[in-house]
């Protein structure tokens, strides 16, 4: 059978004026660089969601992408995560959500499918499950990057939620944010 | 927010993704991404991954709708997916954001109705993309 992978690392008020051609480059090839690597394992015989789990960690381990290291600030200046990850023939699916620390929450949205008898798993709940099952937990220096600080700073200023990639551009409020 | 869609050679599928969220959100905010049907589902039809506005995601279940529009709508992945995030119920609350895509035949979808997304895809049938904005 045919074998396909498809990422995103984000959408929003990409600025496309403010994207220098460094930036845009370094993007284009980690894309490039993470959906190979998810391609070489569907080649080679791996399943769809070893491929997806691989992808999305490595993602998170890059600080470009709002997910893992690279996380947006709460209003509280913590990193609170979401993750989930859904099997289509079998319809199994895992989630956390709000985890503090973790290092890749994707990993322990899988462990949730496959150890535990739940869908969904949050906060303290799903950092207990982590630490149960040995996931790695970093401190908070590692989630720490200074153009997430920044962005917070800015958002804080104006009292909005924003999108990862806004700058100053389209405001999240009243219902939807 | 990042995610991932991926058919394999048995023709299974699965969809993950993962996010920090949004800047300055309330502490205890949950967004669509570990929510299934929302920002991220996967069933015999397709797997679908979202980003953008979680709240629009959750309000309109738009990743399950691209697998309902398959389903029920006999559409094609593309279709599908051009539906669900750029017209619909996204549209009708002027919904923000955009998903990855992939069927069970190894098609893609890769749609959006912001500025940008950044998405890339590769396929056995061809498919090599890399892409920021249009």
């Amino acid at each position: 059978g045919s074998v396909a992978i498809a990422i995103h690392g984000g959408a929003g008020t990409i600025p496309r004026n403010s994207m220098t051609s460094e930036m845009d480059a370094e993007l284009r090839s980690v894309l490039k660089e993470t959906v190979e690597s998810g391609y070489n394992i569907l080649t080679q015989g791996g399943t769809a969601l070893d491929a997806v789990e691989k992808v999305v960690l490595q993602m998170e381990d890059n600080p470009l992408f709002n997910a893992g290291k690279g996380s947006v600030f709460t209003s509280a200046g913590t990193h609170e995560m979401d993750a989930a990850v859904m099997e289509g023939h079998t319809l199994r699916c895992g989630g956390v959500t709000c985890v503090r620390g973790v290092r890749n929450p994707i990993s322990l949205a899988r462990a949730v499918m496959e150890k535990t008898r739940h869908v969904l798993l949050c906060g303290e709940g799903a950092e207990e499950f982590a630490r149960e099952i040995g996931a790695p937990f970093e401190p908070p220096e590692y989630f720490f990057t200074k153009r997430r600080f920044d962005q917070l700073q800015r958002a804080i200023e104006k009292n909005v939620t924003r999108l990862d990639h806004s700058v100053d551009g389209k405001e999240v409020e009243g219902k939807t944010g | 927010t990042v995610g991932a869609v991926a058919v394999d050679q048995f023709g299974h599928t699965a969809a993950a993704t993962s996010t920090g969220g949004m800047t300055n959100k309330r502490i205890g905010r949950v967004g669509d991404t570990p929510v299934p049907g929302a920002g991220n589902y996967a069933n015999k039809f397709c797997a679908v991954s979202g980003t953008g506005v979680g709240e629009h995601f959750l309000r309109t279940l738009a990743c399950y709708e691209v697998a309902c529009r398959m389903e029920f709508g006999e559409m094609s992945l593309e279709e599908a997916g051009r539906g669900s995030i750029c017209g619909g119920r996204f549209k009708e609350i002027d919904g923000s954001g955009g998903l990855v895509a992939v069927d069970t035949l190894g098609n893609v979808c890769l749609c959006f109705n912001t500025e940008g997304m950044y998405r890339a895809a590769r396929s056995s049938k061809g498919v090599d993309v890399v892409a920021i904005y249009d």
